[in-house]
């Protein structure tokens, strides 16, 4: 039976039968290794950010860095036409996504998309939002709780102020965006299951 | 499996892309 990689971080779903397990893993590395190293770029940039022990800003980025991608590549699930663009630039249906061995990760990751995208949030607010998505101190193996909360509590003051002042008349946009924090541990859970069973098989 | 991020190579990866930025920080 073909193995299909339906991540939208690879080029192709489609893997070469003919490739070892390590080659066709070396293969996806190559296509999501830029994406992590912006990733890391992102954080560098979040005021304070710098500050923090060098185990605690890993431990960040090794933790959320797949919930900052589902953030920033919201875009590549196209809810009206329910397609899934790879980043070799080629559009996938969820029906074919499906028969190549998707599982409910992918609805769960159109439905975040969706409502992420309806908020209709500006390239700032995105921005900001990202930066809290990363801050987390209940992330596991944070050795100084207290600066990554204290550096938390202050994006999350910021990012309040910032979608109070653009839009006055949605104060619940601020309270659907905590909620996505949920949300993105969920999808976070599920990845990692996914990637489980990638490692056995 | 509790560190899928280590099993990935991730760790690797932000280590490499932080490490410049670290290595300029004073002490």
């Amino acid at each position: 039976r073909r193995m299909h990689l339906v991540c939208p971080m690879n080029t192709s779903p489609s893997v070469d039968p003919q490739k070892s397990g390590h080659e066709v893993w070396e293969e996806f590395s190559h296509s999501f290794t830029p994406a992590v190293r912006e990733v890391v770029e992102f954080a560098k940039k979040i005021p304070g950010f710098r500050d923090l022990s060098q185990h605690d800003q890993v431990s960040l980025l090794k933790a959320g860095t797949f919930e900052v991608l589902v953030v920033r590549f919201a875009s590549l699930f196209d809810v009206t036409d329910r397609t899934v663009t790879f980043l070799g630039g080629n559009k996938y249906s969820v029906d074919t996504l499906r028969s190549m061995g998707a599982s409910d990760l992918l609805n769960s990751m159109f439905d975040f998309s969706e409502k992420l995208i309806n908020l209709g949030l500006s390239e700032e607010e995105m921005s900001l939002f990202t930066a809290v998505v990363l801050v987390s101190a209940d992330r596991s193996g944070i050795e100084n709780v207290n600066s990554v909360e204290a550096l938390q509590e202050t994006l999350i003051r910021a990012l309040r102020s910032l979608i109070t002042r653009n839009h006055p008349n949605e104060s619940a946009i601020f309270t659907k965006l905590l909620l996505k924090l949920p949300d993105l541990r969920s999808l976070n859970n599920m990845h990692s299951e996914q990637l489980l069973a990638f490692k056995v098989h | 499996f509790s560190d899928p991020a280590s099993n990935l190579g991730l760790e690797d990866i932000i280590r490499k892309a932080l490490m410049g930025n670290l290595e300029e920080r004073p002490e």
